[in-house]
């Protein structure tokens, strides 16, 4: 038997552009999702340990195929206040989705068929980052959105003490500064799609703020702190030919 | 000019 129950549906709505389903790995400590975005230039990451969810009871190893494009409909409809629960009996192919409202006490229920997900494993190495700098989410968020309404991608910089966002296109140009208070072994430039940054900031409500780890020439890390786990997006770099 | 890479040469896939 597998019984979960969530108290932050919104982690759906921050990966559905990304990913269109996934397999979830349930395990006794937890629920793991890891996947690569069509373009293979994004991978998301997520980790929700038992603790975090209220009840949390899995007795058996289960991989869950899920429509992504789906359950966002379903959360979606369901507003931002409700819980979701996960529940899956000795049956694979099906598993329950049971949203509940707090405040009216209104149940709604689904059984879903599980999907077959040829879905590859993917090995994440460790990685020694130049900068790790921590903001305020909802600033990263901001800065992001702006800057995409009129540029595509967007040059990060980071001195011990700011770190700049510029973008430039056939309008022009624009930047922006935030002060941190993070540690950095040497000052960094890179460029990344604005358009990705965009689609991770879509979890801005999952935490307060967001660390952003940056280096030449590897993958960036964007993470998301949330109760007991993380959302991580990996962002393949731009390299000079 | 800068190429965009894909995450394949990073992240091994088995």
């Amino acid at each position: 038997l597998f019984h979960a129950r969530f108290e932050q549906a919104g982690l759906v709505d921050a990966i559905k552009d990304l990913i269109q389903d996934s397999d979830f790995h349930c395990r006794d400590s937890g629920i793991a999702l890891r996947n690569m975005d069509n373009s293979q230039v994004a991978v998301v990451v997520i980790l929700l340990e038992a603790g975090g969810f209220l009840p949390y009871h899995c007795d058996r190893r289960l991989n869950l195929g899920i429509s992504l494009t789906s359950l966002t409909k379903i959360v979606h409809y369901a507003g931002d206040e409700a819980t979701l629960a996960l529940k899956a009996n000795d049956n694979p192919d099906t598993f329950n989705l049971v949203l509940e409202c707090l405040q009216t006490g209104c149940i709604i229920k689904y059984d879903i068929k599980s999907r077959d997900i040829d879905q590859e494993h993917l090995e994440i190495p460790k990685t020694d980052y130049a900068a790790t700098i921590t903001i305020p989410s909802a600033e990263f968020q901001r800065i992001c959105r702006n800057l995409s309404q009129l540029l595509e991608s967007v040059a990060n910089e980071a001195s011990e003490e700011r770190i700049k966002f510029s973008s430039s296109g056939d309008i022009g140009s624009g930047s922006a500064t935030l002060r941190h208070n993070s540690d950095l072994t040497g000052p960094i430039a890179l460029t990344i799609s604005l358009k990705y940054l965009v689609n991770f900031s879509k979890a801005t409500a999952l935490s307060y703020s967001v660390t952003l780890s940056l280096s030449s020439e590897v993958p960036q890390l964007v993470e998301y702190k949330v109760e007991s786990g993380f959302a991580r997006f990996y962002f393949a770099p731009q390299i000079g030919e | 000019g800068k190429k965009q890479t894909t995450l394949g040469r990073f992240f091994t896939l088995p």
